[in-house]
């Protein structure tokens, strides 16, 4: 995260790291049930095999898990077949884990928005992530406030690539609090009524985000994805062949 | 260089590679250029490290340069910049020497003379590396490169508008005027860019996204008239067809699964009643021997929570035999691990109790934050 702060242990129950091997962390994920995490396609790239990854879930310090973490193995990972890596478009996958985490004060599920349930323009949201940070990495978590920014303006900043209706657009014209490389698959999250939080968007893509000039980031629109989503989790907890 | 490599190097050993420090590291060769921004140069060999410091042709493509120059060309700042990039970002090997030719002075001059101030403007600096003093002057005894009559000016990702001005490939019949002939949105058929044109809408889509089971066109028209099943087969949603006594048995029949897709539900006006879709029809569920347990599957199932509150309430048709029923299957807490349907069966009898279940679920916590008490209490200072 640029322009971030350092959140407070246990802050952002819901962030979780996707690790692999001697990489370590690879890309931020979103707890949405005891079982079930979110992030986005781009980060198997290369890489779709469940065994290659775990997810540790109730971390603050990438360098000291404590005691409130808590570490899974990957059962499958979904991703969406529509992902299209060229334009970044669909760029969402769900991971099932080995096991369900038990939840704690540290380690709790986000909630999904309804189906059409979209931020307004201009409201204030978070992003979280361990993701870079203009000059280095961080080891603790980093939390930003960031503005919903409407597709139509968002489609004026990007030339490379098309702002679709499965993107979301979040951040500031001039970059100063934005995601980040590592940041990927982590929240976009939002407070609704009675204190509740809501995942709208996963980080997904953006312009050279050290530049700071290029405009806001862009996130994968989980409103769009929601039914898909619900779907993906009832097939693979209940259907046979 | 030494005249003749050893034959590792020449071999692309790793030994070679620039970074590491050994006495092969002054061999260089040439490779064929890879770098999609420079393909279509007067040439086709380069060698590395190039003029910009970067040790190869995937070093130079994620460069900050690599984005730099050809957001630079859509300006129109210098005719010929993008060939001068590519003279940096890919130099030319000289297949017999084996050395990187570079670009000569005045090239690199009339580049950074025009471009510069156009980068100035965003607050972005020219590269540092691209000093023109390091490039011989033309006509010296050195070669070097200039940019000769039907040198490209647009980079292959580009579209050149008929003005000669480079624009975007992606801009390209985008809806948007970007050459200043408007030039990027002639000729913009679906057809003429070999797509399939949505019929009732203008939006083009890929031949493989016709009846693939995912809507692209409005008013999905392109999952439309994509099926034709038997009258005792039902169609999935990748136009497949299965026969409708498979429909919602607890097991897919359907590649993509959709036969099992929206088999329960809780209706009526309260929203309560306790609905299965199964082999094509609606069925109530029968409330003898319903179990908690059950409860719990099917809030679950339907991604609701917990149950909150389980009722038995009284068929009020009044018409024997008029609805359908479906009763708990006797072994259905075998079944671990199945949705609902799979527990449920039709038998030859109605409900004896004329009870159907009626249902209300709780969403579980989520987006919960931790309590006040991680957080110090707000204190007015």
């Amino acid at each position: 995260i640029l322009g971030g702060r350092v959140t407070r242990r246990g802050a952002w129950p819901w962030q979780c790291s996707l690790q692999s091997g001697q990489s370590g962390h690879v890309c931020g994920c979103v707890l949405i049930a005891r079982r079930w995490a979110l992030t986005v396609a781009h980060c198997f790239e290369g890489r779709e095999s469940a065994d290659l990854w775990k997810v540790v879930l109730g971390l603050n310090n990438l360098d000291h898990p404590g005691v409130h973490s808590q570490s899974r193995g990957v059962r499958s990972i979904i991703v969406h077949p529509r992902y299209n890596r060229a334009v970044v478009d669909y760029d969402i996958s769900v991971v099932q884990l080995e096991s369900e985490v038990e939840e704690t004060a540290f380690v709790r599920p986000v909630c999904l928005p309804q189906p059409g349930q979209l931020p307004s323009p201009d409201s204030y949201c978070y992003i979280t992530g361990w993701g870079h940070m203009g000059n280095r990495m961080p080891f603790k978590l980093q939390e930003g406030e960031v503005r919903i920014i409407s597709l139509s303006q968002c489609q004026s900043y990007f030339d490379m690539k098309t702002i679709t209706p499965r993107m979301l657009c979040a951040g500031y014209e001039a970059g100063t609090v934005d995601s980040c490389m590592g940041d990927s698959g982590g929240p976009l999250v939002c407070e609704e009524d009675a204190g509740r939080w809501t995942l709208f968007g996963l980080t997904s893509w953006g312009s050279v985000c050290f530049s700071k000039v290029l405009g806001p980031g862009v996130y994968s629109n989980v409103t769009h994805f929601t039914p898909w989503i619900q779907q993906q989790i009832y097939i693979h907890t209940y259907l046979t062949d | 260089c030494i005249s003749s490599c050893p034959s590792v190097c020449a071999a692309g050993s790793a030994t070679c590679d620039p970074r590491h420090n050994n006495n092969n590291n002054n061999c260089t060769r040439c490779e064929p250029i890879s770098l999609e921004l420079c393909m279509n140069l007067p040439y086709n060999l380069t060698s590395y490290p190039n003029f910009l410091g970067h040790l190869s042709q995937r070093e130079s493509s994620v460069s900050w340069e690599s984005s730099l120059f050809p957001a630079l060309v859509q300006t129109g700042c210098y005719q010929y910049l993008m060939f001068y990039a590519c003279t940096l970002l890919v130099p030319k090997c000289d297949p017999v020497s084996l050395q990187r030719v570079p670009p000569c002075r005045s090239l690199c001059r009339s580049a950074k003379e025009k471009c510069e101030s156009v980068l100035g403007i965003v607050g972005l600096q020219w590269p540092e590396d691209s000093d023109c003093s390091q490039f011989p002057e033309e006509g010296g005894n050195a070669t070097c490169l200039l940019p000769e009559a039907g040198v490209e000016e647009c980079s292959p990702s580009h579209f050149k508008c008929r003005s000669g001005r480079c624009v975007l490939a992606s801009k390209r019949c985008d809806g948007h005027l970007d050459c200043d002939d408007h030039s990027d949105e002639e000729n913009c058929g679906c057809s003429e860019r070999a797509l399939w044109e949505c019929p009732g809408s203008n939006v083009c889509i890929k031949a493989s996204m016709i009846c693939d089971g995912i809507p692209d066109c409005p008013l999905l028209v392109d999952e439309a008239n994509c099926s034709v099943c038997r009258d005792n087969e039902l169609s999935c949603n990748n136009h497949q067809c299965v026969h409708r006594t498979l429909w919602c048995d607890g097991k897919k029949h359907c590649s993509d699964s959709s036969d099992e897709w929206n088999c329960v539900s809780l209706s009526d006006r309260s929203g309560s009643v306790l609905t299965v879709y199964r082999t094509a029809a609606e069925y109530q569920v029968c409330a003898d021997e319903w179990s908690h347990e059950l409860s719990e599957l099917t809030c679950n199932q339907l991604g609701l929570g917990v149950p909150s509150s389980v009722a038995m309430v009284a068929d009020q048709t009044g018409v024997p035999g008029r609805r359908r029923w479906l009763h708990v299957h006797p072994e259905w807490n075998l079944r671990n691990g199945s949705a609902l349907q799979a527990r449920l069966e039709k038998r030859s009898h109605a409900c004896h109790s004329r009870r159907r279940v009626s249902l209300f679920c709780t969403r579980e916590e989520c987006g919960v934050r931790p309590a006040v008490g991680l957080f110090p209490h707000r204190r007015k200072r």
